[in-house]
C-alpha cells in the first residue's frame, strides 16, 4: 500500500514508504512471519546542481549538468536504491517443513542519483 | 496462479505456492534466530550479509529443522547395559537440487525423568553410527561406521553433534540410510538393576537435524563478490 508521495516542496530523490502485506496477496497461510514488512521504494528528482546528500555518482553530476544545458537531448539521472537490507522469512515449504530463509536486497534503506 | 505471483514465488526460490496441510510448531531455534534478526538495528551502516548465518558462522541463507522419522529398533533379548537402539532418519530430499549443505547439526534431547533418585549422576554411553547398507530381516547386521561414541550424565540440556560431512555424503551419493543411535548404561552389573536405570532415560527421546544450505542465488552473488 504505497502512500502517494506527499506534495511537498522537496520532491527530491529519496525513499518513499511502501508496506508489503502478505495477507493482501493471500500468502498468510504459509508465511509464518513476518505478516508483512516495509519494502519502500525510490522516487524523486535529481536536479542540477546535485547536492551532496543526494548520494550522487560523479556521472550523475555530469549528467544533470548536460541535462540542464540540453533538457531534450539528455534526461535527468534516475533515482535508485543505493543501500538495501535483507529480511528473513519463516515459512512452511511444500513438505510442511518450517524454513527460515534470508532474502538479500528486500528493503530500500537509501536512494541516490 | 497470477503471473506476478508465480514470478514472485520463483524469485523467492519456490517452485509452487506452499499449502501446508499439517503445520508443525516452529522449532524454537528458528524462532530465536528470526527474532534476533528482526531486532537487529537495520540502520547500522555495516550491510548484513544475507548469505551467512552468523549464529553458526557458516555460509548459508536457508535454515531448516528436520524432524526424525526413524523408529526404535527392538533390542531383542536384554543386552546387558543397552537401554535403547533407535534408527534416526531425516528426509533431506526436499532440498532444492542447487542448494549446498554448509552445516548439519544433530540435536538429541532426553526427557529425563529427573525424579528418579536412583539414577542421579548416572553415566550413560552414547554411540551414533552410520549403516553402510540396508539391514535385512534375519540377516546379520551390516557393517556400520562409528561416528560418535561418548558418555554423558543426566542433564537437562541437549546433546549437539556436527554431522555436516554425513549430510553432504547423503546428498552427494544420494543414499541416505539414516543413522543408528544406541544408549547404554555405564557400569552396574545386575540386569534388573540396569534396566531400572534405563527407565530414568524415560521412553521419550527427541532428535532433530538442523540443516543450513546456500541457495543458488547466494552462490552466484558470492562468486561475483569473490
Amino acid at each position: 500500500s504505497a502512500q502517494h508521495p506527499p506534495i511537498t516542496l522537496s520532491n527530491l530523490c529519496r525513499p518513499r514508504r511502501l508496506y508489503i502485506s502478505f495477507s493482501d496477496v493471500g500468502w498468510e497461510n504459509w508465511i509464518i512471519a513476518p505478516q508483512g514488512y516495509l519494502a519502500n521504494y525510490c522516487l524523486g528528482e535529481c536536479p542540477f546542481p546535485l547536492t551532496a546528500e543526494l548520494n550522487s555518482t560523479n556521472h550523475a553530476i555530469l549528467q544533470t549538468m548536460v541535462h540542464s544545458l540540453d533538457p531534450q537531448g539528455t534526461p535527468q539521472p534516475c533515482c535508485v536504491p543505493v543501500r538495501l537490507s535483507p529480511i528473513s522469512i519463516l515459512y512452511y515449504d511444500n513438505s510442511d517443513n518450517v524454513v527460515l530463509r534470508h532474502y538479500a536486497d528486500m528493503v530500500v534503506d537509501e536512494c541516490g542519483c | 496462479l497470477s503471473l506476478q505471483e508465480s514470478l514472485l514465488l520463483k524469485s523467492l526460490g519456490l517452485s509452487a505456492k506452499p499449502s501446508p496441510k499439517t503445520p508443525i510448531p516452529v522449532p524454537p531455534v528458528l524462532w530465536r534466530i528470526f527474532q534476533r534478526r528482526k531486532t537487529q538495528p537495520s540502520m547500522n551502516k555495516e550491510p548484513v550479509d544475507a548469505c551467512r548465518v552468523e549464529e553458526f558462522d557458516v555460509p548459508g541463507d536457508i535454515i531448516r529443522v528436520f524432524t526424525d522419522q526413524g523408529h526404535f529398533i527392538p533390542k531383542g533379548q536384554p543386552q546387558g547395559q543397552l537401554c535403547l537402539r533407535k534408527r534416526l532418519y531425516f528426509n533431506l530430499s526436499m532440498l532444492e537440487e542447487d542448494e549446498n549443505v554448509t552445516m548439519a547439526q544433530l540435536e538429541i534431547k532426553f526427557h529425563h525423568n529427573s525424579y528418579h533418585t536412583s539414577s542421579q549422576g548416572q553415566i550413560f554411553e552414547l554411540r551414533l553410527s552410520q549403516p553402510s547398507q540396508v539391514s535385512l530381516q534375519g540377516m546379520p547386521e551390516p557393517r556400520q561406521k562409528l561416528l560418535v561414541e561418548q558418555s554423558f550424565a543426566q542433564l537437562h540440556k541437549s546433546l549437539l553433534f556436527n554431522l555436516s560431512m554425513v549430510a553432504r555424503d547423503w546428498r552427494m551419493h544420494n543414499r541416505n540410510l539414516g543413522l543408528v543411535l544406541e544408549v547404554a548404561v555405564s557400569g552396574g552389573d545386575e540386569v534388573n538393576e540396569l534396566q531400572g536405570l534405563c527407565t530414568s532415560i524415560d521412553s521419550f527421546l527427541d532428535t532433530s537435524l538442523l540443516v543450513v544450505t546456500l541457495s543458488q542465488q547466494c552462490q552466484v552473488s558470492r562468486r561475483r563478490r569473490r
